[in-house]
């Protein structure tokens, strides 16, 4: 752990009265190993750790009796204050169908949260949801959803993969309308940001649908890639809020604190399991006490 | 390296940053550019051209470690080998399967697959659109079986058809998870059993947008059934699954294919320079 490492860099240190700069910056450093061991982008731990520097400077770590466990402490604030406060909820329309949009990379948890959304606005909130297989692409991505629609007793609009997922939505929001669904869940097909051809049927969808939500689903051991996903998915859809999953792990999740800190996009959720009602509303200070390590 | 004339500290720090944001990890980075740095002093280094043959020369050696690194698959020369793909959830595990089942059907293989995720919604149908896709036979049970049921009754199958190559699915778990591991454990366990030497090759999928959890994966993946080889997948993003050198670098794992899209051709065996050449693109 962070205090643990600091601990150790200061042994040689104690008996001399009063900490050096130098010592402080023996102290940043491994605040710096700590931040990259859990997957914080590197410039990311760079900025945070000249803040963490300042504050340490400014709060008289130099003549404090335990600099070790000050500076743990620094961090950790630090580190709430980029999560945020108490989690943004989600946005329902006042009147009408609200769109929920999924997006993200292949394998990040689309499909399963879409579920786990579902389930959760139908439990918290009442509503009468609607989940939309727009993924016409991945073998059996259809079976996916209409086999966890079923479980939930939700249905799941589908046309099946001979038309493309710009019909395919079209018509999810006229059947939505027509069967008094006031929320609809669209469930996309896994994508990189690079991928030009993809992220355009992506702009596609957003203007045939405009969300009131566009959660990109973030897989919580991504490593430094987390920036240029979560900024070029940000850049190009506008993206309102992540999701972060396979929490239910030993990942450190630092992609959390690069993805907050880079696009200022709120972290909406944790996913927490296979099971569809392992989904949590975002915890801050959870959060950066399991980055903190 | 063009817009560098001399090798200086700027430099060195630029390295580092292409390392770390490869997400090669902290450890395996430090020891990189000691040795990197060494040599350039020790050979009084100037001329950029030398120093990027220096930086591939250590690269190249981590990888390497002094031994013959065979990324080749280890087939059976007489009777039915069985391959077993693990890791974590959404990886790549199926879909690599799916590839790795055409590459050896078209060199000449007979190929089975054996649908082992008994769990998630829609993965038995995964399974068997990629069989069709291959044109091979693939072995079933209902939702719900015993992974090692399907297995079982998978080898029983490919023994009687004489298939070359048995490739087997099983669920994505966390290696988190002791129960799941243990699930893995005796998967591992019952085909061992049914098939000597087996599995011949047990194949990690790991995705290359992981970061350093990679590595706690590699070590419980390896402990559950002593892995044999790395599938680095979805490379055709811009994470470079730096995570496989460490990997190499500390448990000797070799990498035997790289995934860079969601089509049936492709897959290619691993290629260490290639991969160099990646890392700094
Ligand atoms: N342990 C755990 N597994 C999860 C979680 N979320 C999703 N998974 C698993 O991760 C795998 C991938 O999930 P999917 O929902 O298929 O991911 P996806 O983003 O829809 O994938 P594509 O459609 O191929 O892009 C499945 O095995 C899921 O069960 C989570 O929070 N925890
Ligand atoms: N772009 C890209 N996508 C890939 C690659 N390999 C796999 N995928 C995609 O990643 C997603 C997950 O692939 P799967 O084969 O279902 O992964 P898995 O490990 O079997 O997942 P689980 O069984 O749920 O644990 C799918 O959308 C695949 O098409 C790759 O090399 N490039
Ligand atoms: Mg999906
Ligand atoms: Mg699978």
């Amino acid at each position: 752990s962070l205090s643990d490492r600091l601990q150790q860099a200061l042994r040689k240190v104690t008996g001399r009265g009063s900490l050096t700069e130098t010592d402080i910056e023996t102290m940043m450093r491994e605040v710096r190993l700590s931040l990259l061991e859990a997957d914080v982008n590197y410039k990311v731990v760079k900025d945070f750790t000249n803040e963490v520097k300042a504050k340490a400077l400014g709060e008289r770590v130099l003549k404090s009796i335990t600099p070790g466990q000050q500076v743990v402490k620094i961090v950790f604030e630090e580190l709430k204050q980029v999560m945020g406060d108490e989690a943004e909820g989600l946005r329902f329309k006042a009147q009408g169908t609200t769109i929920f949009m999924l997006v993200g990379l292949n394998g990040h948890g689309k499909t399963t949260h879409a579920g786990k959304l579902a389930l959760y606005c139908r439990r918290k909130y009442n509503k009468n949801p609607l989940l939309v297989a727009a993924d016409v692409y991945r073998p059996a991505a259809i079976d996916q959803l209409v086999t966890i629609g079923k479980q939930l007793g939700i249905p799941t609009f589908e046309m099946g993969t001979s038309y493309k997922p710009e019909e395919i939505v079209k018509k999810a929001l006229d059947y939505a309308k027509e069967n008094k669904h006031d929320l609809v869940i669209i469930d996309t097909a896994g994508r990189f940001h690079v991928n030009e051809e993809l992220m355009e049927e992506l702009k596609r969808l957003k203007e045939i649908a405009q969300p009131d939500e566009i959660l990109l689903t973030v897989d919580a051991m991504t490593g430094q890639d987390a920036v240029n996903v979560s900024q070029s998915f940000h850049d190009q859809l506008n993206v309102t809020g992540v999701i972060l999953t396979k929490l239910d792990g030993d990942t450190r999740g630092g992609a959390a604190l690069s993805i907050r800190r880079v696009t200022g996009v709120p972290i909406k959720f944790m996913g927490l399991g296979e099971k569809l009602d392992q989904l949590e509303i975002f915890h801050p200070e959870r959060m950066a006490s399991r980055i903190l390590g | 390296f063009e817009s560098y004339d001399k090798i200086n500290d700027e430099l060195f720090d630029e390295l580092e940053e292409i390392f770390i944001m490869a997400d090669i990890g902290v450890n395996t980075v430090l020891e990189l550019m000691d040795q990197i740095k060494s040599d350039v002093r020790i050979r009084n280094v100037s001329s950029m051209k030398e120093f990027q043959s220096i930086i591939i020369d250590k690269i190249f050696s981590i990888y390497v470690k002094d031994e013959i690194v065979d990324t080749n698959l280890n087939l059976n020369d007489n009777g039915l080998t069985v391959i077993l793909f693990v890791g974590v959830n959404g990886v790549g595990k199926t879909t690599s399967i799916g590839k790795i089942a055409y590459k050896l059907k078209n060199e000449g293989k007979k190929v089975m697959l054996a649908a082992g995720d008994t769990f998630r919604a829609g993965a038995i149908d995964q399974l068997k659109i990629w069989a069709e896709r291959v044109g091979c036979p693939c072995i079933t049970k209902e939702p719900g079986s015993d992974p090692a049921s399907v297995m079982y009754e998978a080898i029983q199958e490919a023994k009687k058809q004489n298939i070359d190559v048995l490739l087997c699915d099983t669920a994505g778990r966390l290696q988190t998870k002791v129960n799941l591991m243990k699930e893995l454990e005796k998967v591992h366990r019952v085909i061992s059993r049914e098939v000597p030497n087996a599995p011949h090759e047990t194949l990690l999928v790991i995705d290359a947008t992981t970061g350093q959890n990679g590595m706690n994966q590699a070590k419980a993946f390896t402990e559950a059934t002593k892995v044999t080889g790395i599938v680095l997948t979805k490379l055709d993003g811009t994470a470079k699954g730096g995570i496989v050198l460490a990997i190499r670098n500390e448990l000797g794992t070799p990498i035997k294919f790289v995934t860079m899209g969601e089509k049936i051709t492709d897959l290619e065996y691993f290629d260490i320079e290639q991969y160099i050449y990646g890392l700094f693109s």
